[in-house]
C-alpha cells in the first residue's frame, strides 16, 4: 500500500527527508 | 551456417554523422510525442491505459481483485489461540514488526492475521514532530518533489497526471455536468454574507443552516442527501458511480448549529483556515496560488509496517473520491516498471485545504491490501463490486460539508488517526 500526498505550499517549503528513507508516523516530512 | 558464422569476417565502418543525428532526432521526437499523448473521455478526464513491459501485462491479466478478496477472507479466519503467539512472532520476525509497541501487547487477543495486520500502537509510541508536515504512516519515502506541468514523477523519467490521480477535469475540456437532486439543492456559498467572531470570518448561512442566495448566476449545485441515500449510493454503486456525481457522507448536520459554532471556530483557529476561503465546488481543477508550488511525496508501506494512517497536517477534508481500479502491487519493483501505477490502482482521494491552500491525501490500495478504511466515512466500501462496472478514471464522490458547518468539511489535527489499510 502507498500514500500519496499532494499539497500547495509556499516556495520556501523544504522536504526534510530523502528518497528511500524510512519514516514513522509523526516524523517531520517538511517544514517552512 | 556454422562455417559462415565462424569464418565470415566482421567489417566495421562508420555511419555518416548526418544519419546518426537524424536517427537520434527521430527517437527523441517519438519519445516526446508518446509522453505528451493524452486521451480524454467525454467528461474531460484522462483515460489511462496499462503500459509497461510484457511481464506487467501478464500480471495485469490476472484476476487481482478476486485474489485480493480471497487473501482477505483467508486472513480473516480465526486462528487457534495456542497458535497465535507463535504465528504472529514468526510473521513479526519475517517482516520486521516491533511487538513492543503494539496495543494490546497480548498476542492471543488478535483473532486472525487480518486483525494483527490492522493492529494499534500504544499511546505515545509515535510522537508528533513540531513541523507543518509530518509523516501520515510508517513506511519508506519513494519519491517527492515539485509538480510541474500537472505531472507527478513516479520514477526517474516516468510521470503520471495529477488530474488523473485526483479525478480533476483537464482545463481545456468541458466541465462534467453534476447530477443533483433539486429538493436538496443548495447554491454555492455567497462570499458577501460573512460575519466575524474572534477575528475569524464565517458564513452566516453556514451558521444558520439556511440556503444561500445564488451569486451572479455562476453557482454550482451541491448534492446533499439523507444518510440512507448516501449508504445506498455507496453500497450499490448505482446512484453515484459516474464521475461528477456526489453524495453527502458526512455526519448529518446538527440542528442546534449555534452550539457547534464555537467548537468549529476554535478548530478553525487551530487548523489555521479562514472559513471565507470555502468554495463548495473548488475541485474542478487544481490551481496553485502565486508564491506557492504544488508538492508531492509518496510513502510506501511494507507488509510488516503499522498500517493505520494519520493526518499529516492540520487540514480540512472537504470530499473524498473513491476510484475503483486494479490492485497491482505498489512495491518499488512494480513502480519502476508499470507506468501510471498509482492512477490505475484502486484509491481514495481525500481532497481539502490547509492554511497554505490545496491539500490532498491519496491512500492507494494494492493486491494484498485492497481495503481502505476512513474512520469518519462509514459509507466507504473499497474492493467490492466488479472492475468492469467501473471504468478507469471514474469515481464515487462524497462531500463532508455536514461534519463542520463553519469549515465545510471534516477538520483534522496533525497526528489524528484517519483510517488504514486492511488485508484483502
Amino acid at each position: 500500500s502507498t500514500i500519496v500526498l499532494v499539497f500547495e505550499a509556499p516556495h520556501d517549503f523544504e522536504f526534510a527527508v530523502s528518497a528511500g528513507q524510512k519514516v514513522k508516523v509523526g516524523q517531520m516530512l517538511g517544514d517552512l | 551456417l556454422v562455417e559462415a558464422w565462424q569464418n565470415t569476417p566482421t567489417k566495421w565502418y562508420p555511419l555518416p554523422v548526418a544519419a546518426g543525428a537524424l536517427l537520434l532526432i527521430v527517437i527523441q521526437y517519438r519519445r516526446k510525442s508518446t509522453a505528451r499523448e493524452v486521451v480524454v473521455d467525454e467528461h474531460g478526464h484522462e483515460v489511462v491505459k496499462l503500459k509497461g513491459p510484457w511481464h506487467v501485462h501478464v500480471i495485469g491479466a490476472l484476476p487481482l481483485r478476486n485474489l485480493s478478496r480471497v487473501w482477505g477472507y483467508v486472513n480473516s479466519l480465526e486462528l487457534p489461540v495456542w497458535f497465535r503467539p507463535i504465528g504472529f512472532r514468526i510473521y513479526a520476525a519475517a517482516f520486521g514488526c516491533n511487538l513492543d509497541e503494539i496495543d494490546p501487547p497480548d498476542l492471543t487477543q488478535y483473532a486472525s492475521l487480518g486483525e494483527f495486520f490492522y493492529r494499534k500502537l500504544k499511546d505515545g509510541a509515535r510522537p508528533i514532530a513540531d513541523a507543518v508536515l509530518v509523516s501520515p504512516a510508517d513506511g519508506r519515502v519513494l519519491h517527492f518533489g515539485v509538480i510541474k506541468d500537472g505531472r507527478i514523477e513516479q520514477v526517474k523519467g516516468s510521470t503520471y497526471s495529477l488530474d488523473a490521480l485526483l479525478g480533476v477535469a483537464r482545463p481545456d475540456s468541458p466541465a462534467p455536468t453534476p447530477v443533483h437532486f433539486p429538493e436538496h439543492e443548495m447554491s454555492e456559498v455567497d462570499h458577501r454574507h460573512f460575519a466575524e467572531i474572534n477575528g475569524i470570518e464565517y458564513s452566516l448561512h453556514e451558521l444558520l443552516g439556511t440556503p444561500t442566495p445564488s451569486s451572479s448566476g455562476t453557482s454550482t449545485p451541491v448534492v446533499q442527501s439523507s444518510p440512507a441515500h448516501s449508504e445506498d449510493a455507496a453500497h450499490t454503486g448505482t446512484a453515484a458511480k459516474r464521475s461528477g456525481e456526489r453524495i453527502d457522507a458526512s455526519v448529518p448536520r446538527d440542528q442546534s448549529i449555534p452550539e457547534t459554532v464555537a467548537q468549529d471556530v476554535s478548530m478553525a483557529t487551530e487548523v489555521g483556515i479562514r472559513p471565507t476561503a470555502v468554495r463548495r465546488d473548488s475541485f474542478t481543477s487544481v490551481r496553485t496560488k502565486p508564491g506557492n508550488n504544488t508538492y508531492f511525496i509518496v510513502i510506501y508501506l511494507a507488509p510488516g509496517d503499522y498500517h493505520r494512517f494519520h493526518s499529516p497536517a492540520a487540514w480540512v477534508v472537504e470530499r473524498r473520491r473513491h476510484f475503483v481500479g486494479d490492485l497491482f502491487s505498489v512495491s518499488p519493483w512494480m513502480a519502476k516498471r508499470l507506468e501510471n501505477l498509482f492512477v490505475l490502482n484502486e484509491r481514495v482521494a481525500l481532497l481539502g485545504r490547509w492554511k497554505h491552500g490545496f491539500f490532498s491525501m491519496v491512500p492507494v490500495g494494492a493486491t494484498n491490501v485492497g481495503s481502505i478504511k476512513i474512520n469518519f466515512d462509514q459509507t466507504l466500501r473499497t474492493n467490492v463490486g466488479k472492475r468492469r462496472d467501473h471504468p478507469v478514471g471514474t469515481f464515487t464522490e462524497a462531500v463532508y460539508s455536514g461534519a463542520s458547518p463553519v469549515l465545510n468539511g471534516q477538520p483534522l489535527m496533525k497526528g489524528d488517526e484517519m483510517g488504514g489499510f486492511c488485508l484483502g
